[in-house]
């Protein structure tokens, strides 16, 4: 069992190397033959560049939406603790019969852009 | 196509970016 | 049994590209393929620069959350000096 187990695994490793070979031979001879005079890039090296760009591609992707929501997070926490802020003050000012300093024109843009 | 998810993206980080300056304008009004 | 399905969805793979580099081969000679391929060459420029402007939009966005998480550190200190007035 054990040699037929061993004898399998060599025929995977050959088919392995065989496929390889034939990879990087298909892929010179392509180069030798696309005409390299016309400034051109061959077929083999745009294909690995096309991939290349979609891998980049996804990793900004990622990357984007990781920010997004982070974004988010933040500009919440942002509105819940001003609201917060501005509420408690109200309170105080009434507590203390403090005059209450109706906001400004610019104030409540800022507050109602926040909303 | 590629090309156009990724001016999406593009077009849609310009657009959160001017939101966020005019957020933190307001939070900074509110602030003073 | 995993294994072995590891190794034969490698082999498969291979098997594709190899598949995909062999309909390459004609690319250099038919015109019809040689436009389509040097179109596909001029996109790959054009998608490489606006990856680019993403890049920088997104490095943009990061420093932005730092400001933010600033601006509510800021904030968070304003709210416990009224808590404290209170």
């Amino acid at each position: 069992m054990e040699a037929e187990v061993d004898k399998l695994e060599l025929m995977f490793q050959k088919a392995d190397s065989d496929l390889d070979y034939i990879q990087c031979r298909l892929e010179y001879e392509i180069k030798t033959n696309y005409p390299a005079s016309t400034g051109k890039k061959n077929p083999v090296t745009l294909l690995k560049e096309l991939s290349a760009i979609k891998s980049r591609y996804q990793t900004l992707h990622v990357r984007f939406k990781s920010v997004a929501v982070e974004q988010k997070e933040t500009k919440t926490r942002i509105c819940a603790i001003l609201n917060n802020t501005v509420t408690m003050i109200q309170e105080l000012q009434k507590q203390t019969d403090l005059e209450m300093s109706p906001l400004s024109k610019e104030e409540e843009i800022a507050a109602e852009q926040l909303k | 196509t590629l090309k156009d998810d990724v001016s999406v993206l593009v077009d849609k980080a310009c657009v959160t970016s001017r939101e966020n300056s005019g957020f933190m304008k307001a939070a900074k009004v509110l602030m003073e | 049994s995993s294994e072995l399905e590891q190794l034969c969805s490698l082999i498969n793979k291979k098997i594709g590209n190899i598949e995909k580099t062999l309909s390459l081969r004609n690319c250099g000679q038919e015109p019809i393929l040689k436009n389509t391929l040097n179109k596909i060459g001029e996109d790959i420029i054009v998608v490489n620069e606006l990856l680019n402007q993403l890049e920088l939009e997104i490095e943009y966005q990061e420093q932005t959350n730092s400001s933010l998480k600033e601006l509510f550190a800021t904030l968070e200190e304003d709210y416990k000096d009224v808590e404290h007035l209170k």
